[in-house]
């Protein structure tokens, strides 16, 4: 473990717990993308399958846990729970583009092929484009809530340190994982536009509005 | 290649 990644997952665990705190807090899920979330949803129970059979240390169990258990909880507040404020019009990014080319990619391109290596690299990739729903969401409505942007923010960040985190690791570890690499840079770079709007908006006070 | 480690990261 490093500093990076460990602030990563503490970035990453923030912006979960924002989420969570948002549509509890204004018992509201307007502005977030269900579909973003289900797909979270699915990156975490495809990635931690080895939850039980692989364990690494108490820290590693216990977020793995809490991953799961929020990405489940939050889609259960979009689509049950608070499923009235739902804004399944602007909600529309169709994710079969996503999941199908992602699964076939996942086949042809992994270290080791065998249902659980698949599987994980699969979670990767996904998560790679996981956002693109909650984006396209934010394009089409042409804003985004302070307090969504605060969330996307700690998610784009969370990725961009583990890039910090896997070039540490082979200056002084002589480990890297080049699929994790190549999907951590291409899920950063999907966050670019939005982090620049992120400095220059929202850290100055003003709302997050996209040129629709 | 990437070096066979166990996966110990999130």
């Amino acid at each position: 473990m490093n500093v990076f990644r460990l602030i990563g997952d503490l970035s990453h665990l923030l912006a979960i717990l924002i989420l969570l705190w948002k549509i509890w807090k204004t018992r509201s899920c307007s502005g977030i993308s269900g579909k973003s979330q289900f797909l979270f949803a699915l990156v975490f129970t495809t990635r931690y399958l080895d939850l039980f059979t692989n364990f690494i240390s108490p820290y590693n169990t216990f977020m793995k846990i809490v991953y799961i258990v929020c990405s489940c909880v939050t889609v259960y507040f979009i689509y049950v729970k608070f499923k009235a404020t739902y804004d399944s019009n602007h909600d529309t990014f169709r994710v079969e583009f996503l999941v199908v080319p992602v699964g076939g990619l996942a086949f042809l391109v992994n270290h080791d092929f065998t249902p659980l290596e698949i599987l994980w690299t699969f979670s990767i990739y996904l998560e790679s484009v996981a956002i693109l729903p909650q984006l396209f969401m934010i394009s089409k409505t042409g804003e985004a809530e302070t307090i969504t942007s605060h969330y996307l923010f700690a998610l784009g960040a969370y990725r961009a340190l583990y890039i910090v985190n896997w070039v540490y690791r082979y200056y002084f570890e002589g480990f890297f994982d080049l699929i994790a690499i190549v999907a951590g840079c291409v899920q950063t770079i999907l966050y670019c536009d939005f982090f620049y709007l992120y400095i220059t908006k929202v850290l100055q006070g003003k709302k997050l509005s996209l040129p629709a | 290649s990437k070096t066979k480690k166990k996966k110990d990261e999130l």
